[in-house]
């Protein structure tokens, strides 16, 4: 399944 | 600091940027994801807001900066953005609504630079390869999303993914140029 992104980029 | 010659940078894309690092990283305010991530934050907001300054404010630099070539407008790239973000975003907060403007934003915050550069014509060194390794640096992020994907569980980044592959568009005829006048010796120069 697909999860939500995680906003761990700059 | 030395080089006080800022002929050919965009004051305007400088200033686009500072707003997509500005609203982009709100979430220090919530969430801790690493050290390095929240240096790189500081580090990237405080460069793009000093680079602001120093163009604004600094005489020498000041002087040399090309205003009259510098005419692109921000609200016609910030209001398109801002309404796409309200009507294309994950979650309907203020902040995912800002981070994904900030996303929006960033894919095409080089448009002023690429018009000063065509209009002037003349590009030194330093504006060639800034714009050349600024777009390079995004096409890495490409490379990494790709990794990414085999390597962590299946998130769904196609705000990131859409927008960063339009970026890497916006500054593959620039590369075009850059890499002919490389290949041949010659000056860089943009076609009017």
């Amino acid at each position: 399944g697909c999860l939500p992104a995680p906003k761990d980029e700059l | 600091r030395k080089n006080t010659n800022k002929r050919g940078v965009s004051l305007k894309t400088q200033e686009l940027y500072a707003l997509v690092f500005a609203t982009r990283y709100l979430d220090m305010f919530t969430d801790f994801i690493s050290l390095y991530n929240t240096v790189m934050k500081l580090i990237f907001l405080s460069s793009s807001f000093s680079i602001v300054w120093y163009m604004r404010r600094h005489k020498l630099v000041r002087r040399s900066y090309d205003k009259d070539h510098d005419t692109f407008r921000h609200q016609f790239l910030v209001l398109p953005c801002l309404i796409l973000a309200l009507l294309i975003h994950e979650q309907f907060t203020f902040k995912e609504v800002m981070w994904t403007f900030s996303i929006y934003l960033e894919a095409v915050a080089i448009l002023p630079q690429l018009v000063l550069l065509q209009r002037t014509r003349n590009i030194d060194n330093l504006t060639g390869q800034y714009v050349f390794f600024l777009g390079a640096y995004r096409s890495l992020y490409i490379l990494n999303w790709i990794y990414r994907y085999f390597t962590e569980p299946h998130y769904v980044h196609w705000i990131t993914w859409i927008s960063g592959f339009v970026q890497t568009l916006l500054y593959a005829d620039f590369f075009y140029y850059y890499l002919n006048s490389w290949k041949n010796n010659v000056k860089l120069t943009l076609p009017a």
